[in-house]
């Protein structure tokens, strides 16, 4: 809760704002963290046995990327189990009581398990000390022990023919890696419910389509993914806006797309180019008047070239260039300070000085270090 | 850094340390712009707040600040929106401080790849940070160098690679990152004295174990539009 009303025990309670549940609040939360959402309860009690203090903790912890890897190796058929218990341990919503594992379930894990780990220079986690749990023969103690119908793998696994459990993102990778080769069976696309790549055999998720992001080869599932009209222009994220709200300094695209690559300067000086500013689907130049140097460098560093620039007035060549093909700067531009360059621009204004700019942009310097300092031996 | 050495103050100036209270140093960053910082998504897991960070710059002791340091605070995090925690992909991020630092011979950027620009297999790279040693964790800046291994090659040790991500390091795993390394630079060194990032490290098998292979980076040529485009939007854009 981020509620300060919501003291110690109660602030992980979700109903703590309720008035009369500021103390007597339940300590049991539902169980979130994936790797153990299979058990056989669903509520759980913080801190765990391994000291976490919270899911969020336990779900970046070693330990919940250790034991699903050892699970792989077969070495006892309940360890993801009694993982589960560690992590996550059972509350009992009647008592808010935390439940722990018995020493039995605790001991055989570690004998059958702490080898394969040894193998591979790593120990069993120190926190799991199996006499901290309670012995179901002799101490009266409520704790936790497998039944026949618990899950040896977790929803992070595949299950293979033979049982075992193997890293979901092991299903078909081109390795087998269950012994019956059981991953690697049924793997074209839509029997894993994946979409399959035009071209490639390559499955991505359906959610990847039309998302704006490249996954196919020519990104072909980001090919006709929305239906603009005419006088509309497709953002990245193929939502649709209307052809003259592109580049005009004000985001339109969800994803403001439509105030990208607005600006072209040239970043080389062997081709020193105008300064082309592409506005509503079309191109523009920019005429001289009242030009500074400093509107170079702004233009310089929107195009990420932080370096030095160099500014070229040319005259306009009247036979190519009509007067409205040129953006003109506002009257006190420089109030617009820290927004986009092509926001600082209006069309149909004339052009006295009949000149237009050419911009040359360059990287700052980067990557150097400084050299050894010499010092007299 | 595993089978690294002492670096030198002053030889990897882009190198940055990103901290939290109480825990201090938690992972590596790159210093790319005046108020550009890289690494990596995962180092935000549990701590996605801005107001909880802080970035320090130009030290090369954890435990001796120095007159050449800069430390700074988090304005934006801003996560890939596709770092996919499972397999760890996409795992990059931008961090954009709330002021400038001030340009020294012990505070620098380094450059991005152009678009496209990669780096090939059997290039000599060094990865840098404050990271395990194996055996213990240094004050003292650790640099190692490392060879470029191809996807095809990498894929041989793990099976998750994808082309967001770079390989690097020896078959034997002897120089190689470690936890508290993540974030940290993967550098080439381009024409004459020039250093290029190409890596930022990312995962890798267990690090100070008998496991072998070689470390995972977040392939940062990968992202360069990706990054531009951030820090266009966010220093022009969002205001």
């Amino acid at each position: 809760c981020v509620l300060p009303a919501c003291p110690g025990p109660c602030a992980n309670d979700p109903n703590c704002e309720i008035p009369q549940n500021k103390t007597n609040c339940s300590q049991c939360e539902p169980i979130t963290l994936e790797l153990c959402m299979n058990l056989p309860y669903n509520y759980t009690h913080f801190p765990n046995y391994l000291g976490h203090r919270t899911q969020k903790e336990a779900s970046i912890s070693w330990e919940s990327s250790l034991f699903p890897a050892l699970v792989q190796t077969n070495c006892y058929k309940y360890l993801m189990y009694f993982a589960c218990t560690i992590l996550v341990p059972k509350c009992e919503l009647e008592t808010n009581q935390r439940i722990p594992p018995c020493r039995s379930l605790c001991e055989h894990s570690k004998e059958r398990c702490e080898s394969v780990l040894g193998i591979v220079g790593l120990q069993w986690p120190e926190d799991t000390e199996c006499s901290q749990f309670p012995d179901e023969k002799s101490d009266n103690q409520t704790c936790l022990m497998p039944d026949q119908y618990v899950e040896e793998c977790s929803p992070s696994h595949f299950k293979c023919l033979s049982g075992r459990c193997i890293l979901a993102s092991r299903r078909c990778d081109g390795e087998a890696d269950c012994e019956d080769d059981s991953d690697e069976a049924n793997c074209d696309c839509t029997e894993r419910g994946l979409w399959q790549c035009p071209g490639n055999k390559m499955c991505i998720k359906h959610s990847m389509i039309c998302d704006g992001f490249p996954d196919c080869i020519d990104e072909l599932e980001e090919k006709n993914c929305s239906s603009c009209t005419q006088d509309e222009l497709e953002c990245a994220n193929h939502e649709c806006v209307s052809g003259d709200r592109w580049c005009d300094g004000r985001v339109d695209c969800t994803d403001s797309s439509d105030e990208w690559n607005c600006v072209t300067a040239s970043n080389n000086i062997s081709s020193l180019m105008s300064l082309v500013i592409h506005r509503a689907a079309s191109d523009y130049q920019v005429c001289a008047d009242e030009w500074e140097e400093d509107l170079s460098q702004w233009v310089c560093r929107q195009m990420g070239l932080g370096g030095p620039s160099m500014t070229v007035v040319t005259p306009i060549n009247s036979q190519h260039s009509e007067p409205n093909d040129l953006l003109h700067l506002k009257p006190k531009w420089r109030m617009h300070n820290g927004s986009a360059f092509h926001e600082l621009l209006l069309p149909g204004h004339s052009c006295e000085s009949k000149s237009k700019i050419s911009l040359l942009c360059t990287k700052e310097d980067c990557g150097r270090r400084p050299a050894a300092r010499m010092s007299k031996r | 850094i595993l089978g690294g050495r002492t670096s030198r103050p002053g030889r990897w100036p882009w190198q940055c340390s990103l901290q939290s209270d109480p825990s201090g140093h938690i992972c590596g960053c790159v210093l790319i712009g005046k108020k550009w910082v890289l690494t990596v998504a995962h180092c935000f897991e549990g701590r996605e707040n801005a107001a909880v960070w802080k970035v320090v710059f130009g030290i090369n002791n954890l435990d001796h600040p120095s007159d050449f340091m800069q430390t700074r605070l988090v304005k934006t995090i801003i996560l890939h929106p596709r770092y996919n925690r499972a397999v760890v992909d996409y795992d990059i991020s931008i961090v954009e401080l709330n002021e400038n630092i001030e340009e020294t011979s012990y505070v620098r950027p380094v450059c991005l790849p152009s678009k496209g620009q990669l780096v090939e297999p059997d290039t000599y790279c060094y990865i840098t940070g404050w990271g395990h040693m194996g055996n213990k964790m240094p004050f003292k800046l650790q640099e190692g160098e490392v060879r470029i291994i191809s996807l095809e090659h990498c894929r041989t040790y793990f099976d998750t690679i994808t082309s967001r991500m770079l390989c690097a390091g020896y078959e034997s795993g002897t120089v190689d990152s470690c936890m508290g390394d993540s974030g940290g630079p993967l550098v080439c060194e381009q024409s004459k004295g020039q250093w290029t990032l190409y890596g930022l490290t990312s995962w890798g098998s267990v690090c100070f174990s008998k496991v072998l292979g070689p470390g995972v980076y977040s392939n940062v040529s990968h992202f360069v539009d990706w990054i531009e485009r951030q820090i266009y939007i966010h220093s022009f854009l969002i205001n």
